[in-house]
Formats: C-alpha cells, sequence, structure tokens
C-alpha cells in the first residue's frame, strides 16, 4: 500500500522520451593536445560550473565554519594535484581551468569530488 | 545509481543506468529537490571521443569532468559505475595522493577512462578494473557485444570483494544499486528489490531499449537524486542518454 501511495510501480508508457529530454552531445578530439581539447566546449558552460564550484565550497562552509581549511586547501594544494595526476589528466584540467576562468584548484575540486563523495 | 545488464533469449546485451548524486548535500524547501543535484543537470552532456577522424568511445558526463561515469566502446564493452558507500571511502585515498603516500592507485573513474581509451577486449575490461588498486570503494557493471557478457564488480580499494557475473543466479538480468548485492537491502534504500521485479515483469523477451528506459522510469529506480538515465548495445556501439525529472505531480517522489 505504502508502494503505492508513492507511486511505486512498474510503468510501461514512459518510450519515448521526449525530444527535449536528449543530452547534448559534443566532439572531443583526442589528437588535439589535452590543454586545448576541452576549450570551445567549456567556454559555453563556465557561468554553469562555476555556480556549481561556487555551491560546492558554500555548502562546505555552511556544514561547519571550521572547514575553512578546506576551503583553503583547495586554493594551497589542488592546483599542484594537477602535476600528478596520470597523463593526460592532469593538462586536461588545466585547460578546462583556463578555458573557464575558473582556478585551477576549484577544477581539481569538482574532479575528485565524486571520490570524496563515497564517504 | 541504478545499473542493469540484460540478456535477450538470442544472446543480445543491452545496459541501462540511471545516475543519482546530490543528495544529502542541501534540500531546496521551496521546490522540493536537492540543490546539487538540480546544479548538475545543465551541465550533462554526452561526449563522443575522436582519434584519427574516427569516434573511439562515447560517454556522459558532467561538462569539465573528465572521469567517465558511464561509457560505451563500441563493439568493445559498456560500462557504468554506482557508489559504494564506506567509512573507509575515497577521503583515505585521496590523502594518500595529495600527501605522496601511495600514488600507485587510481581514480575510479580515471580506471574507466583508461579502458575506454586503450582496452581491446570485454575480458581485458574486467579483469583490469577487478585488479587495479583504487582510491575509493565501487562497483563497475560491464556488458559486452557477445552473450553471456555482464558482470557487477564490487570494488574495495585493494581488490574485488565480489564479482557477480550474468546468469550466476539463473537470471538473465544482474541488477546493481548502491548496497552490495548479495546483502539484505537497507529498509530506508531499496531499489535493488522492485528493479528486479520489475525486470522480471518484463520478461526475457524484452530487453530492448523501450523496456530499461520504463524500468529505470520507475520509482524508486527514479528519484529526486536521478539526473540522467542512460542505455547502451556495446555490439552495436547504439548510446543514448535522457535528462530524468521525479516530480511530485501525482505521488510524491521518494528523495533517493
Amino acid at each position: 500500500d505504502v508502494a503505492q501511495q508513492i507511486g511505486e510501480q512498474c510503468l510501461n508508457d514512459q518510450w519515448p522520451p521526449k525530444p527535449d529530454r536528449v543530452l547534448p552531445t559534443y566532439i572531443v578530439n583526442l589528437d588535439v593536445p589535452p590543454i586545448e581539447r576541452w576549450k570551445d566546449v567549456i567556454v559555453t558552460y563556465k557561468n554553469e560550473l562555476s555556480d556549481l564550484i561556487a555551491y560546492l565550497k558554500t555548502f562546505i562552509i555552511e556544514i561547519s565554519p571550521e572547514l575553512q581549511f578546506l576551503i583553503n586547501l583547495i586554493d594551497t594544494k589542488l592546483p599542484a594535484m594537477a602535476d600528478t595526476l596520470p597523463t593526460p589528466y592532469g593538462d586536461e584540467m588545466k585547460g578546462i581551468s583556463q578555458a573557464s576562468g575558473l582556478p585551477l584548484g576549484e577544477i581539481v575540486l569538482y574532479n575528485i569530488f565524486y571520490e570524496i563523495s563515497s564517504l | 545509481c541504478t545499473s542493469v545488464v540484460g540478456q535477450d533469449q538470442y544472446g543480445n546485451i543491452l545496459h541501462g543506468r540511471n545516475l543519482d548524486f546530490g543528495g544529502a548535500m542541501g534540500w531546496d524547501k521551496i521546490n522540493h529537490t536537492w540543490t546539487l543535484t538540480e546544479k548538475l543537470r545543465p551541465l550533462m552532456v554526452q561526449i563522443n571521443y575522436t582519434q584519427n577522424g574516427q569516434v573511439l568511445f562515447k560517454t556522459t558526463t558532467f561538462l569539465g569532468y573528465i572521469g567517465s561515469l558511464t561509457g560505451i566502446k563500441p563493439g568493445v564493452f559498456s560500462i557504468s559505475i554506482n557508489e559504494r558507500n564506506s567509512l573507509k571511502g575515497g577521503y583515505i585515498g585521496l590523502i594518500e595522493w595529495i600527501f605522496n603516500i601511495n600514488r600507485n592507485q587510481s581514480f575510479i573513474t580515471l580506471a574507466i577512462r583508461d579502458m575506454l581509451t586503450k582496452s581491446e577486449s570485454y575480458d581485458q575490461t574486467v579483469k583490469y578494473l577487478a585488479e587495479v588498486s583504487l582510491l575509493a570503494p565501487c562497483y563497475y557493471i560491464v556488458a559486452g557485444p557477445k552473450a553471456g557478457q555482464g558482470v557487477i564488480i564490487t570494488r574495495s580499494r585493494n581488490g574485488p570483494d565480489d564479482i557477480k557475473p550474468l546468469g550466476r543466479d539463473n537470471l538473465w538480468f544482474i541488477a546493481q544499486t548502491n548496497y552490495d548485492n548479495w546483502k539484505k537491502q537497507p529498509i530506508f534504500d531499496d531499489r535493488l528489490t522492485p528493479c528486479i521485479k520489475c525486470m522480471q515483469a518484463k520478461g526475457k523477451n524484452q530487453v530492448t531499449f523501450e523496456s530499461l528506459f520504463n524500468v529505470l522510469s520507475s520509482r524508486p529506480m527514479l528519484n529526486k537524486e536521478t539526473v540522467y538515465t542512460s542505455l547502451m548495445e556495446p555490439a552495436t556501439g547504439r548510446f543514448e542518454s535522457y535528462w530524468q525529472y521525479c516530480r511530485d505531480e501525482d505521488a510524491p517522489c521518494r528523495p533517493w
């Protein structure tokens, strides 16, 4: 009964999804140097990316102001982390940072967040 | 997340996944949504990686995120990753990496991209992802182009905790959410049991993009954390991804 009340049932009528639900597709050419290959795509989305990263930082501080040291780590430790990543990933992150205008530490944070979230 | 690999009566393999992310990171009390989930939606894209003028592999990702959460290498394999929550989670591996205690380990989504770039077979991919040292625990769900090629790899950081191939339960599909599939699912978040029920209701003769999409659009596989559904056919390279929304219109939607 509870399952029914919250709409849990096996649906049969969801296909096909409406055209406005299709994700946009972009091409990334692996023959282009890593630092340049994301440039054209990122420029279009830099505001959304900036908004998301700003939210992540605010959220960390809202948990506790004492976590400010984590925010400081983003600026002090994470930029250097890009150079420790295997090729071509560090250079790709640098390219995304350059194209978006966002600090490299913030781009590294974004890229390691899935790893952190398993906690 | 919910991932499913199914095989039809002719041995064709299809792979579907819901990506759920952003829960517990801020609830929007006005719109009844997860703030982070909503901020991720406009960044969702499909990327076709090309080399020498040919598509080498395809992924669905958040723009600016260079690892791979969902991907397909046409004719070789398809893959999805589900988060495996653990107190020994990724932060330990990250600390080891940042302070150079141990860099002989892979980031869980970069390991996928490595395979999408380099791997030449389903078996090579499964072996690598089962054995490589990782920064964080996770579930890898891999499908191949041939009959019987489907597997759930339950990973801890140092190796596999379990490898469940397609057919082990005498079923024509495998399903994985965010908890060990051989254990009783938590009562507060059991998406595995409804997923299995819906897959069984479809039947082996209905392993299609349509049926997988319908299963993954059913609640609670679809919930407030669900960002997108991807559908993949490893043999042909067919790959489709759609934004998903769980709205409270007919009935309240579960937060996860």
